[in-house]
């Protein structure tokens, strides 16, 4: 279960509040992976008590926009936090689909690859399966497939550590690499903190999701939860 | 393996200390419910009274809600976001597929902690842990008492890091962020915010 608050001294109206973290979800505790399950009970609530004696915001202040991004890149911290936790997690992975016709399509080719178990054991196991990448875009569940050309698709690993070549090329214009370095291959997946990028090449859209990946210990901590 | 096993995420990513809103207090406490005897209950009230506190929440768009979900979600239509000025929160049971008496035991829960702070639904109420049984009503009763009667409420750090612990349940470190930011009018406001969640993690709240 996905439990927070995130409270502030600031004064902001009811109504301007409700979308500020509507905002804030669906940019960040929205687009978090564990294990693809669901909770009864996930929460985040915000409660901003007014303390600072400054004019209460609203949806016209000049400052509303200002504070809806710092809400939003906080509760992308806090997201975050609860993917790196993941339950005997090993990997911190931000999945990134670029140039996609719509933002939507985008969410859901993200999510998908996120979800995906053997996605994530193979991030595990620190193996660069560049196929089930592909197999997990090519069941997401668009409502149609304008986003996806088979003959534009990139899919890369991306190096977080500042290490060259950053770039890891798996798939160029829907075409496997099939003789990709191992060896930088095992470099990047040994990192704690990698990213798998997606360009479709279909548009301009682009959408973020965090994921982890699966370890022996997640079985271990949930295969005896309720006794 | 061995290399990303040995990470210590508690020294990585919980804070050593921090900055916080004016005008909040938190309070926890190990009430009984979570067997090991670890913190398990924690509320968060606003002291501030200068003006009415405006609130708003994300749910779970699970069919099955859970009963704090149910009573948060009518306490904040209820009261159109305005006037909330306490959160509790129960780990170690999710007070989830618990029918009618899971509703009524949380209503009982946030209408101790409001005549605790004297005034009526101004509480929220969120529960994690396991689904299918009984909120520990007596003992959480308890631990709210305790919180209250022994002023446990704190504004400094461990308070914070504290509450944050109390919410957890798998969870291998606590989730507390604090950030200070600044208005272009010079006014500096302060975010905190604390999250626990470690598995059964894919969100779609609206």
């Amino acid at each position: 279960t996905l439990l927070g608050f995130i409270v502030t001294d600031l004064p902001i109206k009811s109504s301007a509040l409700k979308s500020i973290l509507t905002h804030a979800t669906n940019r960040s505790f929205n687009c978090i992976s564990v294990d693809g399950d669901m909770s009864t009970n996930d929460t985040i609530c915000m409660i901003a008590n007014g303390a600072v004696e400054t004019k209460e915001i609203d949806e016209t202040s000049q400052e509303y926009v200002q504070v809806q991004n710092q809400v939003t890149e906080f509760a992308q911290q806090l997201a975050q936090l609860v993917v790196r936790d993941g339950e005997g997690s090993t990997k911190f992975v931000t999945v990134k689909v670029q140039n996609s016709l719509t933002f939507e399509d985008a969410k859901i080719i993200a999510e998908s690859i996120s979800n995906s178990l053997l996605v994530k054991t193979a991030l595990y196991g620190q193996d660069a399966n560049w196929g089930r990448i592909l197999c997990a875009i090519g069941y997401a569940k668009l409502d149609n497939l304008k986003s996806l050309n088979v003959d534009k698709i990139n899919v890369s690993f991306i190096a977080t550590d500042g290490s060259e070549p950053k770039e890891l090329k798996l798939v160029v214009n829907g075409v496997p690499q099939l003789e990709i370095d191992e060896a930088r291959a095992s470099e990047i997946l040994n990192l704690n903190d990698l990213e798998i990028s997606v360009d479709l090449g279909t548009g301009t859209e682009e959408a973020q999701f965090w994921t982890c990946d699966i370890s022996h210990e997640y079985v271990t901590i949930n295969g005896d939860y309720r006794t | 393996q061995q290399a990303s096993k040995s990470v210590d995420k508690y020294a990585l990513y919980v804070p050593k200390n921090g900055v916080f809103p004016r005008g909040f207090q938190v309070g926890s406490t190990a009430s009984g419910v979570k067997k090991n005897g670890n913190l398990d209950l924690g509320i968060i009230r606003n002291t501030n009274t200068s003006r009415p506190a405006a609130a708003a929440a994300v749910f779970t768009t699970n069919k099955f809600k859970a009963a704090p979900v149910v009573v948060s979600k009518q306490i904040l239509e209820d009261k159109n976001g305005t006037g909330i000025n306490a959160i509790v929160i129960n780990s170690g049971c999710a007070n989830s597929v618990t029918g009618e008496v899971g509703i009524e035991d949380a209503k009982k829960l946030i209408s101790h902690v409001d005549s605790k702070l004297g005034t009526s639904m101004s509480t929220l109420p969120m529960s994690t842990g396991v689904i299918g049984q009984r909120l520990h009503v007596n003992k959480i009763s308890k631990g709210i008492d305790e919180i209250f009667d022994n002023n446990k409420f704190g504004s400094d750090f461990q308070s914070w890091l504290d509450m944050a612990k109390s919410i957890c349940t798998t969870d291998t470190f606590p989730k507390l962020v604090t950030s200070r930011f600044s208005l272009p009018n010079g006014e500096k406001y302060t975010l905190t915010g604390i999250a626990k969640g470690a598995g059964m993690i894919c969100p779609n709240m609206a």
